[in-house]
């Protein structure tokens, strides 16, 4: 009666979590469009200032990549070289347009 | 198209999602190998 | 009690689909939040300004930041046709997306890290479908972990 019971609780609890991934699916979808609206709709606006960045970013040296979606980027694990500085690479390709790439100092 | 250089961590602009790069973030953190 | 084990399984097997779905949708609320914050302070600093901001003193979305010590030397080589770059770095550096300099600028509402003010709140909620407005209010508290249940 008890392994009865628990197979009729799993079988409904399993109804209602297939239902929720159904909703979760659909309003994927809703924010998805949503997003594609804004940045369509507003693509003149949708920027930020060098100072915006700048700010989040104190004292660093920054590099701001703008690069076509798909772009890809590849980080070697840094392998440590006996008596010299550990080497950190990043390497780039773009197969759909050129990179372009801004050093932003504030000081 | 696979990894570009052997032993390397990945990410795709505006494709990948961005844990994908606080995993390249905190593998370069933690250093050499 | 075969049956049993393999439902309890499925049953496991869907919350964690479940979960890391929530997620994604939560970051994609975080993202709509934060791009339709981010064009209404442009559109009031252009109006205020009466003119766009100098080409040259902004960066579009989709973008990436690499920052790195100031002290950092960056050795760069780059192709003809600029469709390769190669950067050497004689320290850490840190890639950081577009939407985590939002976030930074706080066009996220603070939603993030489960720190939003009953004002912000009110802005996000209005920034997003309104069948997604339980998430945020939800959201405002803390990052959802459990399977949370909204209307349909």
């Amino acid at each position: 009666c008890e392994l009865t019971n628990r197979l009729t609780e799993l079988k409904s609890e399993l109804e209602d979590l297939e239902q929720k991934e159904l909703i979760l699916d659909q309003q994927r979808c809703w924010i998805e469009q949503s997003i594609r609206n804004t940045t369509e709709d507003c693509s003149n606006l949708t920027y930020v200032k060098h100072e915006d960045i700048c700010n989040c970013f104190c004292g660093h040296t920054l590099l701001a990549v703008r690069a076509p979606s798909g772009t890809q980027l590849d980080v070697p694990i840094p392998k440590a070289v006996l008596n010299s500085p550990t080497k950190y690479q990043i390497y780039m390709k773009s197969i759909r347009g050129p990179i372009d790439v801004l050093l932003l100092n504030k000081h | 198209a696979g990894c570009l250089t052997p032993n390397s961590y990945t990410y795709r602009i505006n494709s990948s999602p961005s844990k994908e790069l606080s995993d390249i973030n905190r593998m370069i953190r933690q250093g050499c190998v | 009690a075969q049956e049993c084990q393999n439902l309890e399984v499925e049953r496991q097997r869907r919350l964690e689909r479940i979960k890391q779905k929530q997620s994604q949708l939560q970051e994609l609320i975080l993202q709509q939040i934060a791009f339709k914050n981010l064009v209404q302070r442009n559109r009031q600093s252009e109006q205020q300004a009466n003119r766009p901001p100098p080409p040259n003193s902004i960066i579009h979305l989709p973008f990436i930041i690499v920052n790195t010590s100031k002290k950092t030397v960056i050795d760069c080589s780059i192709s003809n046709d600029k469709f390769e770059y190669l950067f050497n770095f004689d320290s850490m550096f840190e890639i950081h997306d577009d939407i985590e300099v939002l976030k930074r600028m706080g066009m996220a509402c603070g939603l993030e890290v489960g720190k939003c003010s009953p004002e912000d709140l009110k802005v996000a909620r209005s920034l997003v479908p309104k069948a997604l407005e339980p998430y945020v209010i939800e959201m405002a508290k803390g990052p959802i972990s459990n399977v949370y249940i909204t209307g349909g």
